[in-house]
């Protein structure tokens, strides 16, 4: 059965995309047979493998608000043991569409029963809120990665999170756990970043990893060649710390 | 008649808190009598401008759920000419919430009415998303201020951002225009910065505002302070590019 892993925080820019990214770049290249789903209607993760919008013939739309079968969306990706389920404009209207449907919370999980044995780990790419598209992910997964930037308001919205994430685990889906904590863009020339550090290990102590993503120019090149950052800079200071937390991810298995 | 400036960008992390802080704090310190509503559940703007959350009485969710009196949740700020109406926790509900409310897309212009004569300004700071609470600023307001961060990843989500736009003005508030829009982050580090600037540029010809917001650590420390940059630290270069960004908005009044 495959680990599912949500990568949730409402804050925008914080590096969801970027995370969900990278890390299944080095779980494919680790192994792993790794499947990506870009849950945003921006299709940064889709655009961020190369994957050209403009020529897929299903996205995760189709699949959860037409009921489309979603081996017809599971896409290639140049990468080695790396597929995923696009991203499409037509995802903008899901919210809206998703709030009198039946059972709304549970549409993407339905299709994860579908296709969850063939994979070793699935990563969920969410938007910048916590509406429908991000509980239905909640609802998905088995998991939750949160990154957080290194920055003072991404502190703020760090208590509507967990209430959401406690409300899911009670009523939706009662085996979703934090499995960690990331922070990310770190700038070692202020000392708000080490502030902010000691600030979200207060708040979730035991689950920040040790792995710090530094701010770290290539990281935000790569997406632009359409490439993991293995692929693109594999030596530079945000691959190995990408490296260094895929790492972390795959030891720390729940149990 | 008070100037209606939405700040809006589905795009996260942009700057669209940071934009909306800043130019308010300068329209102040310039004489004008200035009001930023804070239309994102995470209150950043509001937390930004030093106020203390749990010290309000009203907010803007009070004011548009359930209809209470705007000028109940009108607050001073420290800062001079500077006055906000925050958000609150409960905003996250609203999106739900007005779905299925009569003239949903009307809710804010409505408080609008009742208070823009009495400001030069009024500034309102969106959340990372196109739904309800976002056409309700678009609805309300009469220009949109775009903040576009010299990334990649900012290119993507444009269509989609004008495609909105476009249907408020067909179908809910035809005065609305954009009013410029302000490249965000500049990092003369990477030549991807200038790549980004000339694709916005083809994209919105004769919108982008000259100045430019360079990548600044003092922008993202002023925060922590409580404080427009104005008054944390008004000889940096991110000030100083706040200061120019708000003379060319004023100048640039539409007729
Ligand atoms: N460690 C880093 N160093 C430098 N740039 C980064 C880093 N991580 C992400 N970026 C860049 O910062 C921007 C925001 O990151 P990203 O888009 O991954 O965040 P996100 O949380 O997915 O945003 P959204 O909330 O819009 O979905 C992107 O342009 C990305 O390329
Ligand atoms: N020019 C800049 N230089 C350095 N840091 C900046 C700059 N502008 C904004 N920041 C910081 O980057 C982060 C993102 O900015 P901000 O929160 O204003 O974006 P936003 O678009 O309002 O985000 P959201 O989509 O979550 O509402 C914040 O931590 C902010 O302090
Ligand atoms: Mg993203
Ligand atoms: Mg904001």
């Amino acid at each position: 059965n495959a680990r599912i892993i949500a990568i949730a925080n409402q804050k925008g820019g914080v590096g969801k995309s970027t995370t969900a990214v990278n890390i299944s770049g080095y779980l494919g290249k680790l192994g792993y047979k790794t499947l990506i789903i870009d849950f945003d209607p921006q299709s940064n993760s889709t655009s961020g493998l190369g994957i050209d919008k403009t020529h897929i013939s299903k996205s995760i739309y189709e699949v959860i608000i037409l009921n489309e079968d979603p081996w017809k969306a599971i896409t290639e990706t140049p990468y080695e043991n790396l597929f995923v389920i696009p991203s499409s404009i037509q995802l903008a209207g899901a919210e809206v569409e998703l709030v009198s449907a039946m059972k709304r919370e549970y549409k993407l999980k339905h299709v994860m029963d579908n296709i969850k044995n063939s994979f070793d780990f699935i990563v969920i790419d969410c938007p910048p809120a916590l509406g429908l598209l991000t509980i239905n992910a909640l609802t998905a997964a088995g998991e939750v990665l949160i990154p957080i930037q290194c920055e003072y308001y991404a502190l703020e919205g760090l208590g509507q999170l967990i209430n959401t994430i406690n409300l899911i685990r009670e009523n939706l889906n009662e085996s979703l756990i934090i499995t960690g904590v990331v922070m990310t863009m770190y700038d070692s020339r202020t000392r708000l970043s080490e502030q902010v550090i000691d600030e979200v290990k207060a708040y979730f102590p035991d689950k920040v990893y040790d792995t710090i993503i530094p701010r770290n120019i290539r990281l935000s090149e790569a997406p632009s060649y359409g490439k993991p950052i293995i692929d693109y800079d594999p030596d530079c200071k945000g691959a190995t710390a990408y490296k260094n937390l895929t790492g972390e991810v795959v030891k720390n298995e729940p149990k």
